[in-house]
């Protein structure tokens, strides 16, 4: 799984 | 985004009644809301994801911005100030010292979108208290924090979906959303009880 900070969320 | 739009529209000018609605929102929420949205959409000068996206962001600021003016300076005399006193600065303080230490990148956007993270999963703290204090809320509010609520406890339903089919999930929303979530659990029980069965909200003296 990747994680972290693709911000693609409201 | 049809909380926001309720309670946007129910307190414009034409609206019928906008003092019920004035009344029973915590100015100090309000605020908190537009201080999240903004922390967290000024990627919206850096990342684009997608029309839909940037619309709703831009929405998002927009209508808080809009319900802090019309609160705090429009409809500043409707405003019930007394019963709105929960101390933001407690709420703010821990947030920023741990989006400072808990966050994916020590960057200034990425601290300001984990900032914006922790302080929205306790903004409706402000306007809980008041419900406490005032010991009832009018069904139109009752409505709006319902909508509030559903916003981020659908999203949990989503990360499950994004984990399984997806590959991905981010453990800081991920826990920042569901403390959000239990926070609302018990107004969810008032709402469900009382209020879709066409009473309003009464808590117990």
């Amino acid at each position: 799984h990747q994680h972290g900070t693709r911000h693609d969320e409201l | 985004a049809a909380g926001i739009g309720l309670l946007v529209g129910m307190n414009c000018p034409k609206a019928v009644k906008p003092r019920d609605v004035i009344t029973g929102i915590s100015g100090r929420s309000q605020i908190l809301f537009l201080v999240t949205y903004v922390a967290r959409y000024l990627d919206l000068l850096t990342n684009f994801v997608s029309v839909y996206n940037t619309a709703m962001k831009v929405f998002f600021i927009a209508a808080s911005a809009a319900t802090v003016y019309l609160m705090l300076f429009k409809f500043k005399a409707t405003y019930d100030h007394n019963h709105d006193t929960l101390r933001v600065e407690f709420l703010i303080a821990p947030c920023a010292l741990l989006a400072l230490v808990v966050n994916h990148d020590f960057t200034p956007l990425e601290i300001l979108w984990t900032f914006s993270i922790y302080l929205e999963s306790v903004a409706i703290l402000p306007q809980l208290f008041m419900v406490s204090k005032t010991g009832e809320a009018e069904t139109i509010t009752s409505h709006y924090l319902f909508a509030l609520g559903s916003y981020r406890a659908l999203y949990i339903l989503n990360w499950i979906y994004r984990y399984y089919f997806d590959n991905f999930f981010d453990l800081i929303a991920i826990v920042a959303g569901v403390v959000q979530t239990v926070l609302y659990c018990d107004f969810f029980y008032l709402y469900i009880t009382k209020v879709l069965k066409g009473k309003k909200i009464v808590l117990p003296a």
